[in-house]
């Protein structure tokens, strides 16, 4: 399962 | 990072900075709500977390720390240092009634049920609703001074080009975050209204004035 992209927004 | 997101922060931080400024200068937070900003220092308390548990670039990490050390200090200017120009009588939304829905919105739909995930998506939907106060006091005095006008001009478009760059990261990275979006788009259809008048008054000199 592809890693959740992480949270790389403000 | 895209270009509409690089703008969409950068004119966050213009919205910041231009408030501080104007508190300061004016040595006032007469046409501010201090409701709004208490709501937007718990967005970023509650979405900033991470800064304790994982390091994204500097840029994510140094923006966060100038937006959560800014809300304070406007919180704290308009409560304790220029305390006695705070417009108490007009800024009376009760945040309860966004805090406590956001809270238990976040509980209900969420992408997980852990507690960085849950601070993240009740900071998500209390952020597109914290601008009510200030709104609100806005219909409730009839005007906005000009420097007002230009920050909600910047905190809205930073939202409304976060959509854009939702709609880029799903057309060039087929990744989108419903959540935000949704809740984004809430955000940026609630300043349509200012968007408005803003554009037809304010750009032509005139005083922000809602029709009464």
């Amino acid at each position: 399962v592809p890693a959740e992209p992480e949270k790389d927004e403000l | 990072m895209n270009i509409f997101r690089l703008l969409g922060d950068l004119s966050h931080l213009l919205a910041i900075i231009i408030l501080l400024l104007k508190i300061w200068k004016t040595r006032s937070c007469a046409g501010i709500s201090g409701k709004s900003q208490i709501l937007f220092s718990i967005v970023y308390t509650a979405r900033y977390l991470d800064l304790l548990t994982t390091f994204i670039s500097a840029y994510n990490t140094v923006m966060k720390l100038v937006f959560i050390v800014a809300s304070y200090a406007t919180v704290y200017l308009m409560y304790v240092r220029f305390k006695a120009t705070y417009d108490h009588n007009h800024d009376t939304f009760r945040i309860e009634f966004l805090l406590v829905p956001c809270l238990v919105l976040a509980f209900l739909i969420n992408h997980e049920f852990t507690v960085m995930e849950i601070l993240w998506t009740f900071s998500i939907y209390l952020e597109s609703v914290a601008i009510l106060p200030q709104l609100f006091l806005v219909s409730k005095t009839g005007e906005a001074e000009s420097i007002t006008s230009h920050y909600l001009f910047a905190l809205g478009s930073y939202r409304a080009l976060y959509l854009l760059n939702w709609v880029y990261r799903y057309v060039v990275e087929s990744h989108y975050e419903l959540i935000a979006i949704v809740a984004g788009v809430v955000q940026t259809v609630l300043y349509c209204d200012f968007f408005y008048l803003y554009i037809t008054k304010v750009l032509k000199g005139k005083k922000l004035q809602l029709p009464a």
